[in-house]
């Protein structure tokens, strides 16, 4: 119906609003509807100003900057209607390490209310982890659970 | 829904039974390229009722068998058992979709599939595919249909377009979608 | 053909002149994310004569002009010139293309443009981009038509469908293609 | 014409086989014409089998695993029609450190031939170059080329 759709996609936009400011410390990103007088049919832009940036085409992003803006749509749209676990597949590959330890801290604050799996070669993203489960293929093409020490 | 933890046997690259805790908050999984995070996340995919073989990297839906290596055997059968435990009551029979994402929505009645989990109470999702096509899926240790578990999980914000599980590679494509597809995100979600 | 050294001004976020030296084997660029180094690569690729805005993340080829911060002003140009040593002699007319990669090919003849190159000799290539949407090109301070630069190009294995430059994003593309795609990457390079 | 292009499939092939085996330790990796008996106009298979594992659909290598095989493919694409340089920008962003090691190898090896311009967030990727540019933004959406002391 009209009435969900709007209502989803403004509390999904302002928890946008705000997870791209606390990702990228500043700037500001937001959904836009392309078409404004027509709601129930229109599609949805999406802009993206990092800080002391010129609002561009997304597309113009670098790569760590769409990372980031994405990782903050997700996690706007996860609030919203959340789950009870999220898994996170090396979604940090792309990030450096300022964005990376903002994007953990994110993370963080997050878990109160969602258990979190996230799976990462990045050592600042591990430190946030509870527990870490080490996956090794010692016998060739055979997966094995190991225990982890970080160093 | 809290998860607990996940065993599997003869999914992907874990051809041995492995069992996996999920006790913690956050949990990170690491290890060497190829070693099988990934299948991993795969196996929850897979046991929460995920249909398609192309989003498990697969051509087919038998591609998540374990297909031997060269010093053993491939294997008969994949199983994957999810364990979860209620936070708060919890039932699903006839659009009484769990007390925790109650979004109002009256579901159609399932055919008289019925199951009430008090808080505290685990719950235990299996799933098992073999070699010659044939599937089972398992409630709390009892054969239900696929749909049932679909079900039971579009309850719980796991349903069809949810956000749960971002796989690796997939970050960026609501970027890169068009307009009109971002807009059935949000309509998913709505 | 031997890279010397890129100037930019105006492109991208490079507002102010630029000068970067590739004297070395292997040149890292390296800084944090949204600096500007995938932009350096665009310059690289922008000079040679590229002319799909959506391969340098454009949505028209303007994008690429230095569009202004909010202490800064748009710039009116972008402007790129890349500095090459010939390794040996190298000339390019009327199909005599290039003595570092003699395929055989005679190419069919450019409109009397003719340049030649000694050994150890300097070739400068240039392009500008105005707001206005006019675009100017060069070659050795001369000005010359786009075509001529990517036909200097394609005579050292830097033409239509080179693999000099992988995208960022873009490496795996060659699995996903379809396997008709991916013939026509080893036409082109046959 | 015919000749040419089954010349530079076999060519190309033999060197992704080799680089395959270098990148990965081990394996095999190739293309196969899709239609043997029509090479005019067959598509390419590429079928990659890491060290010990068993040959699949590419599909199902891991998200480093096609990363890997994607570079040794462009790399032997790249050494059958060399170019007076190669740009890389930020290809090793999928793979653990012992890949990486193997990768900044053969790319230090083929540089005895060819100039590299490698764009990389990895220390050990930055190891194997002979010269390293920063590029800063102290002011907000200006680049600035900036010289790097690597610890
Ligand atoms: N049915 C199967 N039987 C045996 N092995 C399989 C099967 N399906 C996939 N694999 C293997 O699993 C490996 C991929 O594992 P996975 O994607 O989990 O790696 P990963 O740990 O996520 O690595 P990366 O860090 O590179 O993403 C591949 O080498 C693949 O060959
Ligand atoms: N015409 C333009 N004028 C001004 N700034 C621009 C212009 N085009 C692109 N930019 C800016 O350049 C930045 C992207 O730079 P670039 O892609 O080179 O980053 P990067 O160093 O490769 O980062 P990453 O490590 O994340 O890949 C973006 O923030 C974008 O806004
Ligand atoms: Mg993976
Ligand atoms: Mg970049």
């Amino acid at each position: 119906s009209r009435q969900r759709f709007v209502e989803a996609f403004q509390a999904i936009n302002r928890y946008f609003m705000e997870t791209f400011q606390e990702l990228f410390g500043g700037g500001q990103g937001q959904m836009v509807l392309v078409d404004e007088a027509n709601p129930l049919e229109s599609g949805i832009e999406i802009i993206a100003q990092p800080p002391g940036k010129r609002l561009q085409n997304i597309m113009l992003l670098s790569g760590g900057e769409k990372s980031l803006t994405a990782i903050a749509l997700l996690l706007a749209i996860f609030r919203y209607r959340p789950s009870p676990f999220c898994i996170l597949d090396e979604v940090d590959s792309q990030l450096d390490d300022v964005n990376i330890k903002r994007f953990s801290e994110k993370i963080k604050e997050m878990s109160q209310r969602t258990q979190f799996i996230i799976i990462t070669h990045n050592k600042t993203t591990m430190q946030i982890a509870d527990a870490l489960h080490g996956v090794t293929m010692e016998e060739p093409g055979i997966s094995k659970l190991v225990s982890v020490r970080l160093k | 829904l809290k998860l607990e933890k996940l065993e599997l046997r003869g999914f992907k690259s874990f051809c041995e039974h492995t069992e996996l805790d999920f006790t913690e908050t956050i949990t990170a999984i690491v290890g060497p390229n190829g070693c099988g995070k990934s299948n991993l996340a795969d196996s929850i995919t897979w046991v929460l009722g995920e249909q398609s073989a192309r989003l498990l990297r697969g051509s087919k839906m038998e591609d998540v068998i374990f297909q031997g290596t060269h010093h053993r055997p491939p294997i008969g059968v994949a199983e994957v058992t999810l364990t979860l435990v209620a936070r708060q009551d919890f039932s699903t029979n006839n659009g009484h979709r769990g007390g925790e994402q109650a979004d109002g929505a009256i579901g159609e009645p399932t055919s008289g599939f019925e199951l009430t989990v008090a808080a505290g109470e685990r719950l235990t999702v299996g799933r098992r595919l073999y070699r010659s096509g044939e599937s089972e899926y398992l409630l709390n240790g009892r054969r239900v249909r696929l749909r049932d578990i679909q079900d039971l999980f579009a309850g719980t914000g796991l349903g069809p377009g949810h956000y749960a599980i971002i796989g690796q590679g997939h970050v960026e494509e609501i970027l890169t979608a068009k307009p009109y597809e971002r807009r059935s995100v949000i309509e998913d979600a709505a």
